[in-house]
């Protein structure tokens, strides 16, 4: 059981400093993130600190940074957590409320880039078209008002660049 | 693997039969406030094996369509699968609600137990039993943020 | 105690149900919202129920509304205990995180007007520019890297319009 | 009565002396992630005299301006001053934090027990003991809407 929870820590704690790092990126420098136990000995009756910098800011605890700060810190633990229980897909719902325009930029064209790798499918709700006009498709979703139901629209964006250019 | 298409019948706001997709490798889901988006995660959520307390709805039978137009005696029955795409092969995943609120599973068309329909799910590398991480609802992003060391461990501990 | 208390419902029930319809209307038809004493005789020992229904929509509980018809009904609420309780200014950090555009525009409006009363002055933190482009006035406010500072700059949008008029 | 202007002096994230201002009736405050936002929020709410519990700040200590630049021999006084028109009049609500975390009140340049700044506070409408209704933080939103009955009964309570 400590053996699971040690390897899981190593997986995770490897690849949310390089995640975070790559969500953080200005002018070739990105931010510093990592996890450390509490108590290495005893890691289950201690917590796991978590601590992110963005970049040029000095150290400061999670509960001292911006909203938008706290939500690419959090994205970066969510694809950190990823890589050690990989899964075919990820859904979000509007992971970018807090999100400046910058940063909802930097987390669109880093999920684009994962998607791109083809090993991972990405369905993201957002309300953001700074966000969402970086997907390959859209599905738009409407209220059918006579009928009081959704009703769906499926877009292509790849196949519309593609015609355009 | 990934998913190709959804079908919905009866789900929470999507009344009918409906299809939706294809989905590509990053697909976004937009729309105006109301509209259903945030239904459509449930319906994943949903037909990926998701235990109703998890799910937006206080029982099972709230997932079922209702409409201000029902006379009262409709008996709706509703109905979500997922079409999912394997190295070229698709396996159709389908979970329903008879309009008594008793739940049924199938997968390619024959109906399963609970335990076989999540094991199929597994074999795909989508785990509803162990760890949600790769379903994001709307606001869990700042809960994840807000978390305290201890919880994180036992975060942890769930994933591994 | 209790006269204070009902008084306080009164006031705040009337109001929140004018709000909400007008926060919502569309077309000349805006949504219901209203409180309820779940028991009357007893206000402490019980709960007040607030139910807020979108124009065109069913009943439902409050869990059961969107992200976005949540904050809508949350900031009538607001709007309807400050009219029993009237402060000089609010200030407010990104209420509308959840809103779409045209909730965004409706939000923007209410508050713009209810400025222009004279009674209420409003300081609102946002991200969106559909909600910021209706303001009297911005404050922006942006980091000094070699300093690892805060700096601001202040632009009164009222002169400019009426220069360019 | 309103906001005329605001004096910030090494608060939080805001080093040195700076005015923020003129504030107009409806005035809108933008910058990117981190700029500073909710900061300017935080300085408003510790000038009307919000206890340091409900600041986002775990004693007075830390809210006062810290570079990586510094030696450590800093020793900064923080301060921010309400510059508030009522009539035509102005009155200036000043609170400070000596270097060492020590607070102090002063209305009109006058050094007063908090006790009195509050009561000079309430002349002008501005309730902090009451009901802090006016002053709506991040994430306070969606925390309104998920309240139950009973916590709105617990809410109206406060605000009568
Ligand atoms: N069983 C049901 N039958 C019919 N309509 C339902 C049912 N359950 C929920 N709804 C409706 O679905 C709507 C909510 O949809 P949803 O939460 O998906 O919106 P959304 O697009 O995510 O909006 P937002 O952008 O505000 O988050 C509500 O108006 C609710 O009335
Ligand atoms: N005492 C202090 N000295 C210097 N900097 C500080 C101090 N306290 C907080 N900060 C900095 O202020 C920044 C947070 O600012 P703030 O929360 O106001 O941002 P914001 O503009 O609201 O951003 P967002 O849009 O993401 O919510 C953090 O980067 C933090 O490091
Ligand atoms: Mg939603
Ligand atoms: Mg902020």
């Amino acid at each position: 059981r400590k053996e699971r929870f040690l390897e899981a820590f190593n997986v995770i704690s490897e690849e949310i400093t390089k995640v975070y790092t790559e969500l953080t990126e200005v002018d070739g420098i990105g931010g510093t993130a990592y996890l450390s136990l509490e108590d290495p000995s005893e890691p289950f009756l201690h917590g796991i600190k978590y601590n992110a910098m963005p970049p040029a800011k000095r150290f400061r605890d999670m509960d001292q940074l911006s909203g938008g700060e706290r939500t690419v810190a959090a994205l970066a633990l969510l694809f950190a957590i990823h890589k050690f229980r990989p899964s075919p897909f990820f859904v979000m719902d509007e992971v970018d409320a807090a999100l400046d325009n910058v940063n909802v930029t930097r987390v669109a064209d880093y999920i684009r880039m994962r998607a791109q790798e083809g090993l991972l499918q990405f369905v993201v709700i957002s309300l953001k078209d700074n966000f969402y006009e970086r997907a390959h498709g859209l599905v738009g979703i409407f209220r059918d008002v006579s009928l009081e139901c959704s009703r769906t629209v499926t877009l292509d964006l790849e196949k519309h660049a593609a015609e355009v250019a | 693997g990934r998913i190709k298409r959804l079908e919905l019948q009866n789900f929470k706001s999507y009344g009918g039969k409906q299809i939706i997709g294809p989905f590509g490798d990053f697909t976004a889901v937009i729309g105006p406030n109301g509209a259903g988006k945030s239904n459509l995660m449930d319906a994943i959520s949903f037909v990926v094996g998701l235990q109703s307390k998890e799910l937006r709805g206080r029982q099972l039978k709230d997932l079922i369509f209702r409409s201000s137009n029902d006379t009262g005696d409709e008996e709706r029955s509703a109905s979500v699968t997922l079409v999912y795409e394997n190295d070229g092969q698709e396996t159709k995943f389908m979970r329903c609600i008879s309009d008594k609120g008793i739940g049924e599973y199938r997968v390619s068309g024959r109906v399963v137990k609970a335990e076989v329909y999540h094991e199929q799910l597994k074999r795909f590398g989508i785990l509803t039993k162990a760890h949600l991480g790769f379903l994001v609802f709307q606001g869990y992003v700042s809960e994840l943020a807000g978390k305290s060391p201890m919880e994180l461990t036992t975060l942890f501990e769930q994933v591994s």
